[in-house]
């Protein structure tokens, strides 16, 4: 699968949900 | 009582990479099949030996190997007024089983001692409930769901080295059923579910919060995820498809490898894991470790996959006893544990 089709990749991805979600 | 045995190592199950070597056997003598089978390491005043354990409907049994390599049940835990359905596997802990109760479903989570005073073996309930879904985390943690849909309630229970309970922590239930969970390899605060529909959901294991539901984009019913994988901003997982349509057997790989970004909740499929060309049936019941997974097909075959390298690596089809019912990984992931229905077990070194 290539980048595009999963869309933009972040490795910091659980800490930038994690302050998003509601607590 | 059960019995020990210890068969001659032979060489079989051979196929390209991997190289399946029997090294025991062990069978119960009532002849009764086993629901499950797995391994723990015990400590006790004279030895400390990785053991195995086998389950029946009505009783647990933990087997040690002699210094003559012979194995011989050290305890055995009976139910009368509910049957064994699984052992559920607790990472890094010593001298404890836990075991799944119930008929259809589970109704009841029990851990299983042994203790020195009077040498006896002992019980105690860690959870009552509709539970849907089970798993052992690291740290001594237990994660369950209980009900369905908006009555749902996810619980993470920490327990200490002696199995008493410590706390217990509430994780946000989605509004789907969890049917299945997984712990994320490299993201020890991580933790996913698989939902009814096919849909993934991630935690946040230290602050209880759900950060994301995904569509993992399959067409098989109720798949589910064993193992999933974080690395470079994605999650892989590891589904099987155990409820799909028997009319579309040819065409349903055993293991899917699934590429999430959990950012955009986009996936793609990596990998399928098929039997290789000339063997047949389809995923029956299997299990995941580290990067290697192995499957009962529903022809009675047991077979192995790399997940690094993608495909299958070894193939053990039925012996002359009788086909295969179960297979398990041991704690070790060097040895395979292949079960029958006549409550035969076979450890296999895999190499």
């Amino acid at each position: 699968c290539s980048d595009s089709d999963l869309g933009p990749i972040s490795i910091n991805w659980f800490e930038e949900l994690s302050s998003e979600a509601p607590p | 009582g059960e019995v020990e045995c210890l068969v001659e190592p032979s060489l079989e199950g051979i196929l390209g990479e991997g190289k399946l070597q029997m090294t025991s056997k062990l069978k119960s003598c009532s002849g009764s099949s086993f629901v499950d089978v797995g391994t723990v390491w015990w400590e006790a005043a004279d030895f400390t030996a990785l053991c195995v354990l086998t389950a029946s409907e009505t009783s647990v049994s933990l087997w040690r190997q002699m210094d003559d390599g012979h194995w011989a049940v050290m305890h055995t835990w009976h139910f009368n007024k509910v049957l064994v359905i699984q052992i559920i596997p607790l990472p890094g802990v010593r001298s404890l089983v836990c075991v799944a109760l119930g008929s259809l479903e589970i109704v009841e989570i029990r851990f299983l001692f042994h203790s020195s005073e009077g040498d006896s073996v002992t019980q105690s309930s860690v959870k009552a409930g509709k539970i849907k879904a089970v798993l052992g985390l690291r740290k001594r943690r237990l994660v369950t769901s209980c009900g369905s849909l908006r009555d749902q309630e996810v619980e993470v229970a920490s327990f200490s080295e002696l199995g008493r309970s410590n706390e217990r922590q509430t994780l946000m239930p989605p509004e789907e059923t969890i049917l299945a969970f997984a712990d994320v390899e490299g993201m020890q605060e991580a933790l996913v579910g698989m939902t009814a529909t096919n849909c993934l959901v991630v935690w946040n294991l230290a602050s209880g919060q759900l950060l994301r539901k995904m569509s993992v984009g399959c067409s098989y019913p109720a798949s589910v995820c064993h193992r999933a994988y974080a690395d470079l901003g994605l999650l892989f997982v590891v589904l099987s498809h155990p409820h799909a349509k028997e009319s579309k057997a040819c065409g349903i790989p055993a293991f899917q490898v699934v590429a999430i970004n959990p950012k955009t909740a986009r996936s793609a499929t990596v990998t399928s894991l098929s039997l290789p060309l000339g063997s047949e049936g389809r995923y029956l019941e299997g299990e995941v470790r580290d990067a290697s997974a192995a499957a009962v097909m529903t022809s009675g075959t047991i077979a192995v996959w790399d997940l690094f390298l993608g495909r299958c690596t070894a193939v053990l089809p039925p012996n002359s006893e009788g086909k295969w019912s179960l297979v398990r990984w041991s704690v070790t992931d060097t040895c395979l544990l292949a079960g029958q229905n006549d409550g035969s077990v076979y450890i296999y070194s895999y190499t």
